[in-house]
């Protein structure tokens, strides 16, 4: 699970 | 990038904008809590610290600067603008903002998904979004009568997570089958905690009567 579609949304 | 998230992310601008609007219109922000809106300025600063670290679309970026410039200007407004802050009740506006955001900084200390800072932030950050509208919350419960803007303002707060639960069932059917606790149940807990507001608003409009919260 990587980091960065995790803190894609506002 | 999809329909949810975006109706969420214009729902929420759309709140923003018309609290900016009601506060420079009308020179006051009588009905507003400003604890509540110091809790947003401390949301979307400790969520967006990856700001100029980590690029994701313009989209993303510009959001995250406007979302940051208005909440900043609404503390402003109300702190130090000469002529808003006399329409500020702090008589009212008591809720100690300080027994949300310990709970939620400790809370993100001993569950998050990497004990690292920005993530810790992030966490941190998602907690006290679910329980920053509270102060405004109790400060409706007090008001005799809640003005339309104060409530569709509200209103459009609630929804916009709404919005971004959607999003989060369509991106994990649709897109990546990824868990996301935190966000998930955080954005749970943030919608449910309007529920009782939904009603009483829905209700209000149906009935073509003044909003009114039971105390």
């Amino acid at each position: 699970t990587s980091n960065a579609n995790l803190h894609d949304e506002l | 990038m999809n329909a949810f998230r975006l109706a969420g992310d214009m729902t929420h601008l759309l709140s923003i904008i018309l609290l900016l609007h009601k506060i420079r219109a009308m020179k006051s922000c009588a009905g507003i809590s400003l604890r509540t809106q110091e809790l947003y300025v401390i949301v979307f600063v400790t969520r967006y610290v990856d700001l100029s670290m980590k690029y994701y679309s313009f989209y993303n970026s510009i959001m995250k600067i406007v979302f940051l410039g208005t909440s900043i200007s609404i503390v402003w407004y109300m702190r130090y603008h000469k002529v808003v802050k006399q329409t500020y009740n702090k008589d009212v506006d008591t809720f100690r903002h300080i027994f949300l955001i310990l709970p939620c900084f400790v809370l993100a200390l001993l569950i998050n998904r990497a004990f690292t800072v920005i993530e810790v932030l992030w966490t941190f950050s998602l907690y006290l979004e679910a329980v920053a509208i509270l102060p405004q919350l109790v400060l409706l419960q007090r008001s005799r009568n809640i003005d339309n803007l104060t409530g569709n303002y509200v209103f459009l707060l609630g929804a916009y997570r709404a919005f971004y639960l959607l999003n989060w069932i369509y991106r994990f059917f649709i897109e990546n089958h990824q868990v996301r606790w935190i966000p998930w149940l955080s954005g749970l807990l943030q919608t449910a905690i309007y529920a009782d507001f939904f009603y009483y608003y829905i209700k209000s409009w149906k009935n073509r009567e003044k909003l009114k919260l039971p105390a």
